[in-house]
């Protein structure tokens, strides 16, 4: 464990307890794709399929139980809660993530460690995690006025990802045979893909306005 | 067969 690592694990628990906070405190999911929590619902429940066969330490354990939970909670709460889901921006949030999915399996049966089914699934879980923030970059683009509370969720996520690189180079240089191509590209693509979305957070906060997305 | 390192992060 190394720095970089814990302060990505804490900004991604950040992210999920500013997502937690928005839905509960204001019982609204208006700007949150509900396409996107299944999306990574699907990444924590294919990528710890090992939760319970390989135990690697208390606070790695603990971490994967609070995601897997968090994000189950999050697509419940989104689709059954009788006040929130009202909140739910359905003919916003239209992206087919099923491609997402289909493009993410097919990549995984293609690119992948060892051809078998936890480092496929793993593997799967890697890509999928990349592009799983699409339908709410799309969602937000399409809404056009993102609320503080979702601005802050989808920064954090997007920054937690970027530590992990950090994490990636340190570990590169101090371990011999760290061979992590699939996550390291996938990482890099993933954090790319909040470009943008960070160029806005960032112009919003210097003019200390409210978050505008170019529509 | 060991974890292999990656396996270690979340």
């Amino acid at each position: 464990m190394n720095i970089f690592r814990f302060a990505g694990d804490m900004t991604h628990l950040i992210s999920i307890l500013v997502l937690l906070l928005k839905i509960y405190a204001t019982k609204s999911c208006s700007g949150i794709s509900l396409k996107t929590q299944e999306l990574y619902a699907l990444v924590f429940l294919t990528r710890y399929l090992d939760l319970f066969t390989d135990f690697i330490s208390v606070y790695n354990t603990i971490m994967k139980l609070v995601f897997i939970a968090s994000s189950l909670a999050v697509v419940c709460c989104m689709r059954m809660h009788r006040v929130v889901r009202r909140s739910y921006d359905k003919d916003l949030d239209t992206f087919r993530h099923y491609f997402l999915i289909l493009a993410s399996f097919v990549l995984a049966l293609l690119v992948n460690e060892k051809f078998t089914f936890q480092e496929i699934f793993w593997a799967f879980s890697i890509y999928l995690e990349a592009l799983a923030i699409l339908p709410q970059l799309v969602l937000l683009q399409r809404s056009g006025n993102v609320d503080n509370l979702t601005g802050q969720y989808v920064f954090f996520l997007g920054a937690y990802r970027a530590f992990y690189i950090l994490n990636w180079i340190y570990r590169y240089f101090t371990e011999q045979h760290f061979s992590r191509w699939i996550a390291c590209v996938s990482g890099l693509v993933q954090t790319v893909l909040y470009a943008d979305f960070f160029y806005y957070y960032f112009i919003s906060w210097k003019n200390n306005a409210k978050m505008q997305l170019p529509a | 067969p060991p974890i292999s390192s990656i396996k270690d992060e979340l």
